[in-house]
């Protein structure tokens, strides 16, 4: 399967909150987005890795413009899960590879943290499938990190229309 | 925008591999995965979680065939980068709702974790974008979980076209 870049997307409009020490048994991410839903804050990327010593943290975005109100649901949640915090970042830029068959050409996530670290930009969180790679970074590296990309991958120009 | 579930796939080709408390600085991201490329090894899920402490969990999927190839990979990067350990989970199944517009109702990803969670069902993993709703969950649970899916969704039927 040849692999296709067909774009880079980017994104500074979302804030990032990361409930640390939340338990692993079922219900517990229900448990969390659930009240998410019902006050109708859009959550975009969800990140959780596997858990160590029976907690793990659950990372997501929401639109700046509702971090307030989600970062209090969160902590009401955390509380009553006993998670042991909340940290919230407003700086944040997500970054993405957009194309497909990736899966089976490794080299590609491979080039897209290599180009990132020459830049010197740090990844704070990475979420990949066989049609995206996506990256977060600090808001203020966003640019440069499509800059960089765009020089290494020079994809057809549909970087616009492509949603990070 | 309209949600629109597509489809559910299914995965339990892939075994997973935690390297634990790797660096976080440029360049670690990188130094992991460019000698996975270069013995050609297909690395599909990648996920990272935000640091606390200088430290993070990288974690990525990989056929089974490879696992022990990658294993003695990332054991070596491993030690050179002095991560903690180097975790290894053979018995996954990687569940995703596939779909779009999913960023903009919440409720579909909150529903997804409320159905695994009401079938008993531990979520590993979880790394989510607008058009896809990915879980690790054990590979003896894959079975139920793509049931208890389509049973809430009822999904048109394109899931066997659909790569997870
Ligand atoms: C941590 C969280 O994902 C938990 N394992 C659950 O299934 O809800
Ligand atoms: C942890 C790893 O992603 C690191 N932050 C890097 O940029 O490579």
């Amino acid at each position: 399967e040849q692999a296709v870049i067909s774009g880079i997307a980017h994104d500074t409009s979302e804030a990032k909150l990361t409930i640390r020490g939340v338990p692993d048994f079922p219900g517990i991410a229900a448990q969390l987005f659930e009240p998410m839903a019902t006050a109708d804050i859009n959550v975009d990327m969800i990140v959780q890795n596997t858990s160590t010593d029976g907690t793990t943290d659950i990372s997501f975005t929401v639109p700046k413009s509702t971090l307030d109100q989600a970062r209090t649901i969160a902590s009401e949640i955390a509380n009553s899960m006993r998670a042991r915090s909340v940290d919230v970042d407003s700086s944040i830029g997500k970054v993405s590879l957009v194309g497909a068959g990736m899966k089976s050409h490794p080299g590609v996530a491979a080039a897209v943290f290599r180009v990132l670290a020459d830049a010197s930009i740090n990844i704070g969180m990475i979420s990949t499938s066989t049609i995206r790679i996506s990256c977060v970074v600090a808001e203020a590296d966003t640019d440069r990190a499509v800059q960089v990309l765009h020089e290494r991958f020079e994809p057809p120009n549909v970087s616009e229309e492509v949603g990070a």
